[in-house]
């Protein structure tokens, strides 16, 4: 069976509030090392992975593989019921029909329990191979959805060039163009500002704006994003969690002029 | 025009 704990319940709120426009119905895959899922988009040009490590709950059980399939809808819906402070704690049976969540008020004796009905999910499950990346930015996530956001209101792409001048962002649309430049940049007293850009060739990759101001949503939960980039590969979009968790999405590039 | 890859191109079924 499954028990896992959660102290907050804010970190599951917002990892499914940031990919349930991405992917609906998923398989939360348990099994002793923590709780994963990975999901394509259904045009399959982009896809989540999750992992939360058993070390993110306390305590934490699971004593065999178990897929719990979950509309990402009706996830939502019951995880409104929860605080943000509630404990939360996911309950199943080795071959379960429903999970069971508990939310728990640190405050007051207030008890909420739900069940929501699992479904069976033959899900695609791609294996993504180790990937040396060209370039690796680490940079505030609001920067990042910032970026996103205010090159979108031009254009449907961007380009992403990082060079040893900087990473720079890119657009063009009908009403003209606009660019934001980044450089390296240490902030000794808010390191969550710094700007790290770690290169070993030069990278310039395109990719649709609308798939990464999707992946912004997930903003709140990392201060940091890590964006890997390497020629004609997808793009690696990484928000690093506690306990060596984390929400990472992959974007295929596009090609052509 | 760009042209959207997907990601079948680069990820293996497993």
């Amino acid at each position: 069976m499954l028990e896992a704990r959660l102290e907050q319940a804010n970190l599951l709120k917002k990892v499914v509030d940031a990919i349930k426009d991405l992917v609906q119905d998923c398989n939360f895959d348990c099994n002793d090392s923590g709780i994963a899922l990975q999901a394509m988009d259904n045009s399959h040009v982009a896809l989540v992975s999750m992992m939360l490590k058993s070390e993110s709950f306390s305590p934490f059980r699971c004593d065999r593989n178990i897929a719990l399939g979950i509309n990402l809808t009706s996830l939502t819906k019951v995880l409104r019921a929860a605080q943000n402070e509630d404990i939360l704690t996911l309950k199943a049976e080795d071959a379960p029909d429903v999970v069971n969540l508990v939310f728990e008020s640190a405050e007051s004796d207030r008890i909420s329990e739900y069940d929501i009905k699992l479904m069976d999910i033959d899900q695609e499950h791609l294996g993504i191979p180790e990937t040396e990346y060209a370039a690796t930015i680490s940079m505030p996530s609001a920067e990042f959805q910032r970026i996103c956001r205010d090159l979108m209101a031009l254009s449907e792409s961007v380009s992403i060039e990082c060079s040893k001048e900087g990473v720079k962002f890119a657009c063009q649309g009908d009403i003209g163009s606009g660019s934001v430049t980044l450089r390296s940049h240490t902030n000794v007293d808010k390191p969550e500002m710094n700007v790290e850009i770690d290169l070993t060739e030069p990278v310039s990759l395109t990719f649709s704006l609308k798939y990464l101001v999707g992946f912004c949503k997930a903003s709140s939960l990392s201060g940091q994003v890590k964006l890997c980039l390497s020629n004609e590969v997808p793009l690696l979009v990484e928000y690093a969690l506690a306990n060596n968790s984390y929400l990472r999405f992959y974007l295929a590039p596009k090609i052509g002029d | 025009h760009h042209v959207q890859q997907t990601l079948d191109t680069f990820f293996c079924s497993r």
